[in-house]
């Protein structure tokens, strides 16, 4: 554990807050893409099933068991929650699951370190995480008044992957035998498609204006 | 443990 590992994790959690706090606050999900939050959770199901044979550490454990009850309580007040599922973005969250999950599991298949159920899931799981933001960056682009929680939500988000980047960076240079190209790869991946966003983000930070992302 | 060392991240 480094410190930019351990700041990666602690954005990443924040942004889940802040997205449970919109959710539950304003009794609304409005410009929140549920394609986007149900992805994230299939990731941690596949992801985290070593919570049952594997332990490492308690700080791992506690995180990835509140990973996944909090991606589920998301997915649950958006899909049946009476008051927040009205406010769903339906007719604009058109992007089809199937376009990421089918490319991410032939992937998964063709390349990994083992061909074993749990090892195929969890690169899976990797290569899913890499473009689950999609749908949601897609969302935004179609919204056109992205309030001020759901462009931080993706901003902290973000920012978890920039960390993490430079964690690998530190590991690489610290580690012997950290040569992990399945996460590098899907993880620069999955942080380039943040790239857009921050620079229209930056910009209309420092315009103090609303975001609004260009058509 | 390269296994191990693979999978200590979230």
């Amino acid at each position: 554990m480094n410190l930019f590992r351990l700041c990666g994790d602690m954005f990443h959690l924040l942004s889940i807050m802040v997205l449970l706090l919109k959710i539950r606050a304003t009794r609304s999900c409005r410009g929140i893409s549920l394609k986007t939050q149900e992805l994230y959770a299939l990731v941690f199901v596949c992801r985290y099933l070593d919570l049952f044979y594997s332990f490492i550490s308690v700080y791992n454990s506690f995180m990835k068991v509140t990973f996944l009850a909090t991606a589920f309580s998301i997915v649950r007040y958006m899909r049946y929650d009476k008051v927040v599922k009205q406010t769903y973005d339906r007719e604009q969250d058109t992007f089809r699951y199937v376009f990421l999950i089918a490319p991410c599991l032939l992937l998964a298949l063709v390349l990994n370190h083992r061909f074993t159920l749990t090892e195929v899931l969890w690169t899976f799981s990797i290569y899913l995480e890499a473009v689950a933001i999609l749908p949601q960056l897609v969302l935004m682009q179609r919204t056109q008044n992205i309030d001020n929680l759901t462009a931080n939500y993706v901003a902290l988000l973000g920012a978890y992957r920039g960390f993490y980047i430079l964690n690998w960076i530190y590991r690489f240079a610290t580690e012997r035998h950290y040569r992990q190209w399945i996460v590098w790869i899907s993880g620069v991946i999955q942080t380039a498609l943040y790239a857009d966003f921050f620079f229209y983000y930056a910009l209309c930070w420092k315009a103090n204006k609303r975001l609004q992302l260009p058509a | 443990n390269d296994e191990w060392q693979r999978k200590d991240e979230l």
